[in-house]
């Protein structure tokens, strides 16, 4: 598989390895997928990246690749912010290749990363029809779970036809933030846009929210979906090869 | 106090 922006995968990696730090990657024709649920099994995020989206791509036969995400963040960390990258596993091989170029291919880096053998647990997600989508720049998401973390560990999010609000209480007292649909969207990556059939009030943990948050240097804008009672999905595009998608589990009164 | 489920709750084993 290879990559003329080889920063796509590391920011992919990036956003994954601090929610799950080794994982599954199944390879087959299609392209690259992961499933993978935190260790608390509170979190689950599915990525799918399609062969079209890379320059060149093959596998000739299905194959699943354990793979330390914390290792491979580190030798990405290697890599120059222009350098193209070649994923490779070869056949029998028990250790996948990390090729690196720089763009006027003066240098040429090569990695060899062990495989994991894992024991993965693959979960069914349902088709959702959510009662509500969301859709907002990733970089106001990453602030709002910045700041409401400052107040408590949950965060409330409710909606309404006007807007969306985030709020938090703990010791210190209490905090909200609200956000209003944009009315005139000149720039689509700064709109914030609702989607509401039905109003919805869910609680999670902040802590999720800020460790998602990592992969929105993938995606300008997020999208959050929601329903009661339902895990949260946190939306983050990649370019024209496919998502990243993190599910959430609500905190729910017994 | 509201429990945090786990994510195996809502999503079915396959």
């Amino acid at each position: 598989a290879r990559l003329l922006h080889g920063s796509i995968f590391a920011k992919v990696i990036e956003g994954l390895r601090e929610l799950v730090n080794e994982a599954t990657w199944e390879c087959s024709g299609n392209g690259i997928t992961l499933q993978a649920m935190d260790s608390s099994h509170v979190a689950l995020v599915s990525l799918v990246m399609r062969s079209e989206g890379f320059e060149s791509y093959r596998c000739d036969r299905n194959m699943s690749l354990g793979i330390s995400l914390v290792s491979m963040s580190k030798v990405l960390k290697t890599m120059g912010k222009d350098d193209s990258l070649t994923i490779r596993v070869n056949d029998d091989s028990d250790s996948i290749i990390i090729a690196m170029e720089s763009q006027n291919q003066d240098k040429f880096a090569d990695y060899e990363l062990r495989l994991m053998d894992l024991d993965s647990e693959h979960l069914g997600i349902p088709d959702t029809d959510y009662s509500c989508a969301i859709k907002m720049p990733s970089s106001e998401f990453s602030r709002i779970c910045r700041d409401m973390s400052i107040m408590g560990d949950s965060v409330l999010i409710c909606t309404t036809k006007e807007g969306v609000k985030f709020s938090a209480k703990g010791d210190l007292g209490q905090g909200s933030i609200r956000l209003v649909q944009t009315t005139n969207i000149e720039k689509e990556e700064e709109a914030v846009i609702i989607e509401m059939k039905e109003a919805v009030a869910l609680t999670f943990a902040v802590r999720y929210l800020s460790m998602f948050c990592k992969a929105a240097p993938l995606s300008p804008q997020v999208g959050l979906s929601l329903s009661e009672d339902t895990p949260l999905m946190c939306e983050f595009k990649i370019a024209e090869m496919g998502h990243v998608r993190f599910y959430l589990a609500p905190k729910i009164e017994d | 106090m509201a429990q945090q489920k786990s994510i195996t709750f809502f999503f079915r084993k396959k």
